[in-house]
């Protein structure tokens, strides 16, 4: 599947 | 969330508070690189300008300000306020070497080709590197105040205590987030001369001092 970084972490 | 990233997230504020309380006690900011704090200022406005378009949580969002804030305030006091203890001719890293290849690596390496994602990108790679004019700086004067080294491990061991929370994020969630991994150690990797020094002389009772 593809990659899906959700930027939650600072 | 997990105790990792929080622990992380406390010892990044605690490195915060830790330099905020060494500049104001000593009405000084000797020994703080100027160009390794402008570059953390342009880190959290890149990466987190999303408060305008993404919510996480209030945590999340309440960080974020702080850490923009804080940084802002920062460059305010050492370049207004002490602006006589700062002394320029020590900090000389040139910053564009940082800047023009984070830049390159964020056009190469992001999640998507559009601004907010190279952005993103540049900030996690501007993030790991921002540290080096502070370094060189210790380099350069081959000591440091104890209380400064307190506020270098602090923010040393934030991005290190990540990557244990992304091992466990990966066997909890299945999540990997390869660009902040590979920045995350090579970040923590450029602190690891610094640590040898901390812990061996500074947690001893020591001063921080490098070899001739």
């Amino acid at each position: 599947g593809n990659v899906v970084v959700q930027h939650d972490e600072l | 969330m997990n105790i990792f990233r929080f622990l992380g997230d406390l010892s990044h504020l605690a490195s915060i508070f830790i330099l905020l309380h060494k500049i104001q006690t000593t009405r000084s900011c000797r020994g703080i690189s100027f160009r390794t704090q402008a570059l953390y200022v342009v880190v959290f406005i890149a990466r987190y300008l999303d408060l305008f378009f993404r919510y996480v949580s209030l945590y999340n969002s309440a960080m974020k300000l702080f850490f923009i804030a804080s940084s802002c305030y920062i460059l305010y006091l050492m370049k207004i306020r002490y602006r006589p203890t700062h002394d320029p001719s020590i900090d000389t890293f040139r910053v564009e070497y940082l800047l023009a290849p984070c830049l390159i690596l964020a056009l190469i390496f992001n999640y998507k080709f559009n601004f907010a994602e190279v952005l993103w990108s540049f900030s996690i790679w501007l993030e790991a590197v921002a540290i080096l004019p502070q370094l060189f700086m210790l380099q350069r004067t081959g000591e440091a105040e104890n209380i400064t080294t307190h506020y270098l491990a602090a923010l040393g061991a934030y991005r290190a205590l990540y990557i244990p929370n992304w091992i466990y994020r990966y066997f909890t969630e299945g999540l990997v987030d390869p660009i902040a991994v590979t920045a995350g150690i090579v970040q923590t990797g450029l602190y690891l001369d610094f640590f040898y020094v901390y812990f061996t002389k500074v947690l001893q009772g020591q001063k921080f001092e490098l070899p001739a």
